[in-house]
């Protein structure tokens, strides 16, 4: 998270880290359910084979492990057939465990949207992660502001990407907040009525975040994927 | 290294080891960089000659926003060619090695296109000296010259009457781009070899009609994709399935839709909200004979709620307008099966003469611990 700060233990309890050997985290994601995370599907390019992963929860410094840290292996990951590399569309993906978590006070799952419901422009929401910060890679989690922008203001910014209506804009002109590398799969939440965090964004792509180009960061869009997600978690858990 | 993998052949040493060069270990590739897909090769070899290590950075880097923008000025009819030879190298199959552009290609771009940029206070990009790449030509072996044909505009632009390249989804949006206003010219879909969506303006491709996926506004394009017989229903995918399958436990249709949503809540009716399965797309009542909790378990669990569930057994007299029943099968126990649906059977009497009412509680989500109190 470039422009952001450092994250409080326990503040996200639904951001998990997503990790392959050698390099360690990877990857951000998200706890939607005790047996099922988000993230994006271009984390998967060339590493689809479910067994190189594993899911960090309940961590906030990657090099310190926490007594609250639990870590489940992948059971499988569920890409959506219309991601396309590309031009980075549809790209999002599920991820089953091997196990159920525990739920503690550091391990919990966000909301999901429903179908219908969608997240206003200017409405202020938080993204976090582990990834750059423009200068260095972060230990500790970190947690950023974002504006949302309107598909028409943000598809001003990028000349040569068509932002679709599976993608979500936040961010800010000057760039001055904004997720980075490392971030991509972790989530952008807003907060709901009676203080309950919803997901609408999962960190996708932007332009390059240390650079001198700015603009907004663009998320998937979860709002248009929910039926996706709940059927495929249907069709895993009592079809398969 | 954090977010590409590296060849095989490359595994015996440290992946991340910057010293390591890729270019002994990289192979040729595809190109999937949208910008360059109208080239006349399609395989890639990378560190590009911008030091781009993947393609992925390429299609993020300064440059790949630079160039198109640059093309709009229409300052060389040969910039992109040049753009893209030095953004996705063209590769060689025999020896994995990358051919570069020639000099002279190199020298008109900077020399036609470079001062464009000073006026807007940018700087042509610092990795393109020309002296790097080779003058000799040799039928595009040792270096690449464009053909006179070649496409300036990338697949995802339109190439405007005046030569100019504007973003694909520019066109058509009621707003001129290009200074002749060719790109709002022809605007109908079937002149783009799209198809219009009904009742909306939206064109798509032709491959996203009926093919599981709604594009159109009301899903308009997965609408008469099938023709079911009377006794047959129609599958997401819009296969056809004898009615008599729908929500029998066992999976007819190819995407499995035929055992989606089988469980649901009958509409709420004096507060009580009665467990409902859809057996060949007919509602019916569960007798409540046999009932066990874990079952009330499985039918929230099915309609992606949580427990613990509050199970009522009503007497029929008190739903008087009800639906058809359906039963739980003898030993249904001992059947190895992971949906209700699956358990239930039609045509039998409900001793009890009662029905399951089910009360399921929402999984709790989205809650952050409170901020912890401390003395100051």
């Amino acid at each position: 998270i470039l422009g952001g700060r450092t994250s409080r233990p326990g503040r996200w309890p639904w951001q998990c880290s997503l990790q392959s050997e050698p390099s360690g985290h990877i990857c951000g994601c998200v706890l939607i359910a005790k047996r099922w995370v988000l993230t994006v599907a271009h984390c998967f390019e060339g590493r689809e084979n479910p067994a190189v992963w594993k899911v960090v929860f309940g961590i906030n410094n990657l090099d310190h492990p926490s007594v609250f840290m639990q870590t489940r292996m992948v059971k499988t990951i569920i890409l959506h057939p219309r991601y396309n590399r590309a031009v980075v569309d549809y790209d999002i993906s599920i991820v089953e465990l091997n196990a159920d978590i525990n739920e503690t006070s550091y391990v919990r799952p966000v909301c999901l949207p429903s179908r219908e419901q969608r997240v206003e422009p200017d409405t202020y929401c938080y993204i976090t992660g582990w990834g750059h910060m423009g200068n260095k890679m972060p230990f500790k989690l970190q947690e950023g502001e974002v504006r949302i922008i309107s598909l028409e203001h943000c598809q001003a910014y990028f000349d040569m990407k068509t932002i679709t209506t599976r993608m979500l804009c936040a961010g800010y002109e000057s760039g001055t907040v904004d997720s980075c590398m490392g971030d991509s799969g972790g989530p952008l939440v807003c907060e709901q009525p009676a203080g309950r965090w919803t997901l609408f964004g999962l960190t996708s792509w932007g332009s390059v975040c240390f650079s001198k180009v700015l603009g907004p960061g663009v998320y998937s869009n979860v709002s248009h994927f929910i039926e996706w997600i709940e059927r495929q978690i249907y069709i895993h858990t009592f079809l398969l | 290294c954090t977010s590409t993998s590296c060849p095989d052949i490359c595994t015996h040493s440290s992946p991340c080891d910057m010293n390591n060069s890729q270019a002994n270990c990289s192979q040729c590739e595809p190109i999937t960089l949208e910008l360059c897909m109208n080239l006349p090769y399609n395989y890639t070899n990378y560190p590009n000659y911008l030091g781009h290590r993947t393609q992925k950075e390429a299609s993020i880097s300064w440059e790949s926003s630079l160039f198109p923008a640059l093309v709009q000025t229409n300052c060389y009819k040969y910039l992109m060619f040049f753009a893209c030879t030095i953004l996705v190298p063209k590769c060689n199959p025999q020896t994995n090695q990358r051919i570069p552009p020639c000099r002279a290609l190199c020298e008109q771009s900077k020399e036609r296109c470079e001062s464009i940029l000073g006026i807007v206070g940018l700087q042509w990009p610092e990795d393109t000296d020309c002296s790097q790449f080779p003058e000799e030509n040799l039928d595009n072996h040792i270096c690449l010259t464009p053909d006179e044909d070649v496409e300036e505009c990338s697949p995802s632009h339109f190439k405007c009457r005046s030569g100019r390249c504007v973003l694909a989804s520019r066109r058509c949006d009621g707003q001129a781009d290009c200074e002749d206003d060719s790109d709002e010219e022809n605007c109908g879909c079937k002149e783009r070899g799209l198809w219009e969506c009904p009742s909306s303006k939206l064109c798509i491709k032709h491959a996203m009609i009926c093919d599981g996926f709604p594009d159109c506004p009301g899903g308009m394009d997965e609408t008469n994709c099938s023709f079911c017989r009377k006794d047959e229903i129609t599958c997401a995918n819009h296969d056809c399935v004898p009615r008599k399958c729908w929500c029998d436990g066992q999976i007819d249709c190819a995407d499995k839709s035929d055992e989606w949503n089988c469980v649901s809540m009958s509409e709420n009716k004096s507060s009580l909200m009665f467990l409902m399965v859809h057996r060949s797309a007919i509602k019916y009542h569960v007798c409540a004979d046999e009932w066990e909790e874990n079952l009330s378990y499985l039918a929230c669990k099915q309609m992606g709620l949580g427990g613990p569930p509050v199970t009522e057994m009503v007497p029929e007299y008190k739903q008087p307008h009800h639906e058809k029943w359906m039963n739980l099968q003898s030993e249904w126990e001992r059947k190895n099966t992971s949906t209700l649906q699956a358990l239930l059977v039609t045509g039998l009497p409900c001793r009890s003469r009662s029905m399951v009412s089910l009360l399921c509680t929402k999984e709790d989500c989205g809650r952050r611990p409170a901020a912890r109190m401390s003395k100051r």
